[in-house]
């Protein structure tokens, strides 16, 4: 199984909107794939149409409580499951903080589930606190959305640090595998001088032995495409909503890309 | 002095965007304007051209240690002083958590500067941490910008009850005044949608005596518009990148705007 964690601390970049629509073309390609939602805004769930209650069902249950990832698991579509996040979630940043191993419990609890999938996928807050850190303690690989825009490659130093923590420290099988520009304006020279800069960075990394030195950046770039941001009012996938859409084109596409991408590290 | 906390604790939906812009429109119609970066990512300083070197010159050093906000400020233009955050800011959460009184800090700072400005902007980071906590503290209006999409008014609830924790125990001054409409695409279905969404709950909670019961939604919309994205990577506001562009149109409109609209409550 290839798990993967979907991560930007900047709020806004795409994170969720790809996690979703990732997870869907992976699924319509035959994958059995689980997107696990691990944020307090609850945004992925809310996006494939769940709406969870407080105090029932939701990955806090299971974090902080004796639930297990099996019992809240939803299906929503064929071979596309989702393990639902709800606000509650917010209280577990302060509640695990004094816990012994509170980066783990993730880990723990998906090695008890004995479901079988092809892909796990994790869809991340903005922030680097301690829902983060348990994604990135449980996972193989990490997906980098890029809005490609002025400080797209400020902060991520501070990224790529917490990465490398957590794989020297806690799980040796971590790195950074994808980079995906998102909220793509193309034909705009910002986009392009910005995609320049990205390419840059990552080929200066290669080599370097680090957590993200075989780090790739996607060919598909996610276009700007207004059907993207109107799927989740109706709570379906960019391919529910309007198949023929750039959007649903450029997720596509990033499937065919990622499947082709052996986990070479 | 009008003292103003730009805020929405929801990522990329152009904080930093409106407070380097808005400030940039009223410093050209004459008002001083003071603008205060109070994000650790330092965007709003590095909109305008502004770099602070870690252990000089930043707020931290105002929150954490001795310097004045005087000693800090720098003039950019023409009536416009910036007073530059540092990604040191980060360390502030953790340092000032167990202090007394910790959100007053910038309050107590801001009293003892002498300076006359006619408008003090505040930039906050996507949290309602202690830094968000001692905006809100220190001014008298929230200008709350929002992306009219699906998830606009999701986690509104949380934001708006933090303002009025604040207002009850620390500011009885605080109020919401004004909600922007950020990154409008105009003759989208969605734009329109939502943006008869946020309408319609600003008028249900007017006149509920709340702490945005008398907050307006500014008829001006912000376009989206590449001009203001490309303009901080030249360390401008949109006047001085593209005074012709939409972007400059919006934000002197916003400005016009806010000049008539009179402190009301
Ligand atoms: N390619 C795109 N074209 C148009 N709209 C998009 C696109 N990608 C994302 N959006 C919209 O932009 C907004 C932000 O995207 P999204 O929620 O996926 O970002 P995020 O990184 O998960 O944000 P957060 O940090 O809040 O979790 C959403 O309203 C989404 O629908
Ligand atoms: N109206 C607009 N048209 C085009 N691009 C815009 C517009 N407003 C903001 N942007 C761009 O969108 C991105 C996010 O905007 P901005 O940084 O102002 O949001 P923010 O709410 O301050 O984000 P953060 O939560 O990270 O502080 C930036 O790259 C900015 O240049
Ligand atoms: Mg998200
Ligand atoms: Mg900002």
């Amino acid at each position: 199984m290839r798990s993967i964690a979907v991560l930007n601390q900047k709020g806004g970049v795409g994170k969720t909107t790809t996690a979703v629509n990732l997870a869907a073309a992976l699924a319509l390609s035959g994958k059995r794939v689980c997107l696990l939602d691990l944020d307090p805004q609850g945004h992925a769930s809310l996006h494939l149409g769940l709406s969870v209650k407080s105090g029932h069902d939701s990955i806090y249950e299971v974090l902080v409580g004796e639930a297990s990832i099996a019992d809240i698991r939803k299906q929503v579509g064929e071979n596309l499951w989702v393990v639902p996040a709800h606000l509650d979630l917010a209280a577990a940043e302060m509640e695990l903080a004094g816990e012994v191993g509170r980066e783990l419990i993730l880990k723990d609890k998906l090695e008890a589930d004995d479901a079988e999938f092809d892909f796990l996928l994790i869809d991340c807050a903005p922030s680097l606190g301690v829902l983060t850190l348990n994604a990135l303690a449980a996972v193989d690989e990490v997906f980098l959305p890029l809005q490609p825009h002025f400080l797209a490659l400020h902060g991520l130093s501070k990224l790529l640090r917490t990465i490398d923590v957590v794989a020297k420290r806690i799980n040796d099988q971590l790195r950074l595998t994808g980079v995906i520009l998102c909220l793509y304006e193309s034909g705009t020279r910002l986009a392009s001088e910005v995609d320049g800069d990205v390419h840059e960075f990552f080929e200066n990394g290669s080599g370097s032995g680090t957590s993200w030195s075989d780090a790739e950046v996607f060919q598909t770039r996610i276009r700007r495409n207004i059907r993207l941001a109107e799927a989740p009012s109706f709570g379906q996938s960019i391919f529910q909503y309007d198949n023929n859409s750039n959007g649903a084109e450029d997720y596509r596409n990033l499937a065919e890309e990622v499947l082709g991408l052996q986990q070479s590290a």
